[in-house]
């Protein structure tokens, strides 16, 4: 909180959550998971 | 009212009247042994003259009076020698201002300005130290950005790997191929619906 | 100057001392003795203003010597002469420790002062420098993300 007070007030108080950017890249890899699972087993239907 | 002569004091290290009661003391001291030197002497001088008829106590009333005498005036001589010496050689006139002094006429801030400027000090280094912090947590959030986009890029680089997989083996468009196969594998399914409905 | 005035005073006051217990005077005071041994009165009378007058010198070179009055009195009479032009008072101790002391420190202070502003601007311009990494690696950031995305919904 010391530098709230300063010059870059405004850039520090709206710093992202940067774990939550990377918790999100897990959901998009779990999703790509189901997406390729999903094609797998249409691909073997067709076959 | 005693003049301290302070100033004087800062200049030559002790006061003009500790001086001059110094001087003062010592030529006393002096004016006495010396009236006792002569005195000493001349009953000396006496032991000589066994038949004279001038006794001790009578030489020690001449040099009480002698003395008495001497110190009337010593004390009045010094007194006048003090007054010339305190006034113009062991002062300093109103008008002088001491070399290690001549900050004071530099720099006239009243009470109120030098806290002020005091005040003033420590806001600016309440704020460089807030500005530190703040360079500090820049460039933590640099580094944390640098770990965040490595493994954004790995993703990325991931996808166009799946991609290029995909185009390698002659995919590339997932999305027309397998909307081909589909209806392929829909045609062949009707093909084979109508051989069988033939051959019945 | 200072130090031939405090002399010359000096010289004056022995002269004094001495045209006043004058060898008149000590004769008339130790008369009988007078009378019996003039010469010896004369002689008793000489040594003794002789030494008076030598252990008074004495006593003034030591103080001299002691204070090293030549040195400051050179030294006075130059500022004086320095200050001869000035009519106004000068500036005297207040007596308040806590006062004079401010004043002197004066001129430290406002160094000080300087001092911080200019590291104080220094550190905002590097800040700022640091800040525009900062946003810059931001919108990277925001740009990878839409970038991944984009190519999730292409799959889904």
């Amino acid at each position: 909180g010391d530098y709230l007070q300063t010059s870059q007030q405004e850039i520090l108080s709206s710093k992202p959550n940067y774990q939550k950017v990377l918790d999100e890249q897990g959901e998009v890899l779990s999703c790509m998971e189901l997406v390729l699972n999903e094609l797998q087993q249409a691909v073997k239907l067709l076959q | 009212s005693v003049n301290p002569m302070a100033y004087e004091a800062q200049f030559f290290g002790f006061t003009p009247q500790t001086c001059m009661l110094r001087i003062y003391i010592a030529f006393q001291d002096y004016l006495f042994e010396m009236m006792q030197l002569v005195e000493s002497v001349i009953l000396k001088k006496l032991d000589g003259f066994p038949d004279c008829k001038i006794s001790p106590s009578e030489i020690r009333k001449s040099t009480e009076k002698f003395l008495l005498f001497m110190k009337e005036h010593f004390d009045k001589l010094f007194s006048k020698m003090e007054e010339v010496l305190l006034q113009l050689v062991l002062n300093i006139p109103k008008n002088v201002l001491l070399p290690e002094d001549k900050v004071h006429e530099q720099y006239p801030y009243s009470k109120e300005q030098f806290q002020e400027l005091q005040e003033e000090i420590q806001q600016l280094q309440q704020q460089y130290k807030a500005e530190a912090a703040a360079g500090q947590a820049l460039r933590a959030e640099l580094e944390e950005q640098k770990a965040v986009q490595t493994e954004l890029e790995k993703i990325l680089k991931w996808f166009e790997g799946l991609e290029n997989i995909c185009r390698e083996h002659g995919t590339s468009n997932f999305k027309e191929s397998f909307a081909f196969l589909t209806q392929n594998a829909k045609k062949l399914q009707d093909v084979l619906k109508d051989v069988e409905e033939k051959s019945r | 100057g200072r130090s031939q005035l405090f002399a010359t005073v000096v010289d004056t006051f022995l002269e004094k001392l001495v045209a006043a217990g004058s060898y008149q005077r000590f004769a008339s005071c130790y008369r009988r003795f007078y009378k019996l041994q003039p010469q010896v009165t004369k002689s008793i009378y000489e040594q003794f203003i002789s030494q008076l007058q030598s252990s008074v010198r004495e006593e003034i070179e030591e103080v001299k010597a002691e204070g090293n009055l030549e040195k400051l009195f050179s030294s006075l009479d130059k500022i004086v002469e320095e200050a001869k032009n000035r009519e106004e008072p000068a500036w005297r101790p207040s007596g308040v420790p806590e006062e004079d002391t401010g004043s002197a420190m004066l001129p430290y202070l406002l160094k000080h002062r300087a001092f911080l502003l200019r590291i104080l601007g220094e550190k905002q311009q590097e800040n700022s420098r640091a800040a525009e990494a900062v946003l810059a690696g931001r919108g990277r950031i925001r740009e990878l993300q839409q970038l991944i995305e984009d190519h999730r919904q292409a799959w889904q």
